[in-house]
């Protein structure tokens, strides 16, 4: 007799949590830390505030493994009555839009909530307040696993007497904190090399594990619009959402209003190309007039390139001086490439080259790998960029093994194509991997003119 | 201003299909093929059916990549009342049991219905006969991906006239047919490999691109029984579920009637070390209480092992059989090992070792990993195969490379930890990788005996 069920999003995340990366003890604190941290920077950078964040970790029953983890951002802080569903809802996020951030699946606080709940049953204590709040709001909170909704345990507000915004949070759960420690200290590291511009204090257990890693610059990336979504990254689907939206809408308004890179003479040549009349109702797209309708915007030339406006790249200059604060390096080549696109998407890469200083030679180079400035530590193995850099004949570019080199790379996108709902590495992309070839050669050009001018000199003093 | 939204399941696996394997239109057909394949071998082993599977693909439209995939197995069909949700509603399954299967997450049909849709925007077409069945049932499926819900877009039914039981599917996707024909090949010849007692017959649009894999055996392996979870796999969310169904149970009954591996004594023994009553009604045991039974479920010591009834290895005989078949090599070496647990979860580790003959030398050994009969042909670079396999010296082994060596590693458990939803390499557990190790220690002596034997019999020769 076969019995067939259905799951709850959350019932499914609590069974599968490794595929979210809470596989284990220890790679569930990290992942916590990382969840948390990520959706702090968010809650800061994007909007010009210069990010101050606290990670307090503390024993709270040794005898079963279980940790207290407290992070606390000075963000714009979440709505009072958007608290519950941010965490007690999976698939709830405000990030599901065309716009850089570093969350995009509208999951990591859950799976934080999911994971604490599974393992001590006890509620994540949320403190918020928005900016110019009067009123800072705070939550107990528990996720009903079965019906996917917030379970509010306890509710209260305070008056915020000296004016702060932002969000404070503490979760108990089941973490191995000493065997995770180096891996959260080196995330947190990774994360101040691309963003110079926030300072961290995080506070182990034990009395010689804090680690206050300060602001190196107060210059900020320009934070990113919103965009709209371009021709080339559609699917029909997302047509027939927008169609619902006004069906008498006519053809030509359509394409203006809801596409970036989409002029009137734009548009008008593009309904040319497709035989369709431009005051005709969007509505009346179906069936397969629908399908070639969408399958032609994929195919058109005409559209103008996806725009970047919607990215935040780090920067030449703020990206060098993140890695010469964390590596010490002799010097820092860095690279920020032009737009480019896959599937209508926009991605900008940024590459980084240290060589000598404070970095250990090695028998190849080493590799710090970036997306939407988040760090990706786990499954290098399978990166794209891990391919790419060891397909390079560092000869060509002076460079002898063991030598002291290592290379960041940071691609940022209205969407990352992660390979996982953990976030640890990228899926195959051929345009991506193009570019993050030429931007690895690039500033591996700038290394070789700078060995060659090294060189130079040597002989010069020789002489 | 920003602005929260909640995903249905279906329109988050539609925007992130990457995490789910369906990265491009290349490997969305070899994705399609897989999860369809994998359905129609959990309905036809699993019940004892020697499984017959058609694989047809055509052109539907060349100039759009449109591709039509059609499978039919003779397996155990799927009830009428069943088919509109089994392919309409994402997290939907049968295999949400403590069993080993092939399918563990309900989202492989659906992620193949809502690729199809959002492509091609045509439905899906089901016609099914379960067993002994007077009534075929013929459905045309799509999803509203708003809600998570099916569409049927038509239904019918026909007379059963010649007894047939199985499913046959036919859908239309963008997919890169000849880009992805050697890997669909490649993945045939591997399940094959484990289930030499499987027919398969892949005709592509081509003249030339037919493959007929024959039934090499009718031997197949004990299919597995349904289990009940073990104490040591249990967190505080299955508990509360438990108890939620009759909390007026006592403990002891509680403990007896729904864990593997409890019997009374035991249960007893277990409820004295908690100081608990055995009469106590289960419904009384909340908050901290309720936690620290949990913890000691998972501490106690005292628990029978998990049971294996609820696995079906391959076999060392029948792995050994397909693995000649496929690789046709001097000689095979095969192991299952004992059944192990990680976390409750029992799972076996078998492997085989295939040497000489049709096998190409390498400058290291080919790896074929199985989890749960499923070839993984991805992501090898993070897998804990490949790793174990590297950090084997074979020189003790009497290995020298370039060595015409193949190393075949399947696990099957009641829970593989996946690292993604497209199921193609397993997450980090340190018993997993002891136990390939061991297995493929075991094998790899084997071989040295097999080595050792060959030199002496040489020797003999040459006086
Ligand atoms: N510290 C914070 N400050 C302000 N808003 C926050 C904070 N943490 C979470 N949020 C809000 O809650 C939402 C849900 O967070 P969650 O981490 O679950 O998903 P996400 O960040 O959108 O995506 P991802 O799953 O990829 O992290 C966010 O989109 C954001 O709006
Ligand atoms: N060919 C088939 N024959 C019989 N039953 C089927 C077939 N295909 C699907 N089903 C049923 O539909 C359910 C859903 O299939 P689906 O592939 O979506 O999920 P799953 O196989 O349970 O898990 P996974 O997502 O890991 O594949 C299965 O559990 C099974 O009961
Ligand atoms: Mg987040
Ligand atoms: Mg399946």
């Amino acid at each position: 007799i076969v019995k067939f069920e259905a799951l709850s999003p959350a019932e499914f995340f609590r069974r599968n949590r490794e595929i979210a990366g809470f596989s284990n003890p220890t790679r569930a604190i990290y992942q916590t830390i990382r969840e948390l941290v990520e959706n702090s920077l968010d809650a800061t950078e994007t909007f010009k505030i210069l990010p101050s964040i606290k990670i307090y970790i503390d024993y709270a029953d040794q005898s079963r493994n279980w940790v207290s983890v407290y992070v606390e951002d000075n963000g714009i802080g979440i709505p009072g009555d958007e608290i519950p569903n941010v965490f007690g809802r999976v698939f709830y996020s405000s990030k599901y839009r065309i716009k850089q951030h570093r969350g995009i699946f509208g999951l990591g606080a859950k799976m934080v909530v999911l994971y604490a709940q599974s393992t001590t049953n006890t509620p994540i204590t949320v403190r918020s307040a928005p900016l110019k709040s009067d009123i800072i709001y705070e939550y107990q909170l528990m996720i009903d696993i079965t019906k996917n909704e917030p379970v509010i345990v306890s509710q209260k507000t305070f008056e915020n007497r000296y004016g702060w915004h932002g969000t404070a949070i503490k979760v108990v759960l089941e973490g191995d904190w000493p065997k995770a420690k180096r891996r959260i200290e080196e995330y947190l590291r990774r994360t101040a090399m691309v963003a110079p511009y926030a300072e961290f204090v995080l506070r182990g257990p034990d009395e010689d594990d804090a680690i206050k890693i300060p602001r190196v610059t107060t210059k900020m990336p320009d934070p990113p619009e919103e965009g709209l979504p371009h021709p080339k990254s559609v699917d029909v689907e997302l047509i027939k959402q927008l169609i619902q939206r006004d069906p008498n809408m006519p053809l030509l308004e359509f394409l203006v209003e809801n596409f970036d890179g989409v002029g009137e003479t734009i548009a008008k040549t593009f309904l040319d190309f497709v035989k369709l009349p431009p005051d005709m109702p969007v509505g009346k797209l179906v069936n397969d007039e629908l399908v070639n309708f969408v399958t032609k915007m994929r195919e058109f030339n005409g559209w103008r390139r996806p725009r970047a406006d919607w990215l935040s790249p780090i920067g030449e200059d703020i990206l060098a001086e993140g890695v010469r604060f964390v590596l010490r390096p002799e010097v820092v080549f860095t690279v920020t490439r032009k737009p480019s696109s896959y599937m209508g998407n926009p991605f900008i890469v940024e590459a980084a080259l240290a060589w000598g200083g404070a970095i250990e030679p090695g028998d190849k180079p080493i590799i710090y790998r970036f997306a939407n400035k988040v760090p990706l530590i786990y499954d290098e193995g399978n990166d794209v960029v891990r391919k790419v850099v060891d397909e390079i004949d560092w000869t060509q570019y002076k460079v002898k093994f063991p030598a002291p080199l290592a290379i960041v790379v940071h691609i940022c996108s209205t969407k990352i194509p992660y390979a996982s709902a953990g976030k640890e590495a990228i899926a195959e992309v051929p345009e991506i991997e193009s570019e993050i070839r030429n931007a690895v050669r690039e500033v591996a050009r700038k290394l070789r003119l700078y060995i060659t001018r090294k060189e130079k000199e040597q002989e010069l003093l020789m002489k």
